[in-house]
C-alpha cells in the first residue's frame, strides 16, 4: 500500500519538473534536448548493468549525471537542486 | 500546459524511476 501511495507523488513531481524545464528553456530547445539525452543515457546504462547482473559497471555514474546536468543548467540553481532530489546517491 | 511528447513522457518515466530507486536505497 505504501508503494501505491508514493508512486503518484513521484510521478507528479517528475511531470511538474519536466514541465518546468520545458518552460524555462522554451527559447533554447537544445538545452532541453541535451537534458533528455543525459537521462536516456543514464537509463540505458542502468538497464545494461541490471541485465549483466553485476558484471557491468555503468559508464555514467550518478555523480557524472549530476555534473553534466550542472553544466547544462548553469545559472539555474533551482532546477539543479531539484534535480538532485531525483538522483539516487546524490 | 501539459503538452507532452513521447520524449517528454520517457523523461518523466526516467525521473520517477530514479526517485523510486532513491527512496528504496535510503
Amino acid at each position: 500500500p505504501t508503494m501505491q501511495n508514493n508512486q503518484p507523488v513521484e510521478f507528479n513531481h517528475a511531470i511538474n519538473y519536466v514541465n518546468k524545464i520545458k518552460n524555462r528553456f522554451q527559447g533554447q530547445p537544445d538545452i532541453y534536448k541535451s537534458f533528455l539525452e543525459i537521462l536516456h543515457t543514464y537509463q540505458k546504462e542502468q538497464r545494461n548493468a541490471k541485465e549483466a547482473g553485476g558484471n557491468y559497471t555503468p559508464a555514467l555514474t550518478e555523480q557524472e549525471v549530476y555534473a553534466q546536468v550542472a553544466r547544462l543548467f548553469k545559472n539555474q540553481e533551482d532546477l539543479l537542486s531539484e534535480f538532485g532530489q531525483f538522483l539516487p546517491d546524490a | 500546459s501539459y503538452d507532452f511528447t513521447p520524449m517528454d513522457s520517457s523523461a518523466v518515466y526516467v525521473l520517477s524511476s530514479m526517485a523510486r530507486q532513491r527512496r528504496a536505497s535510503s
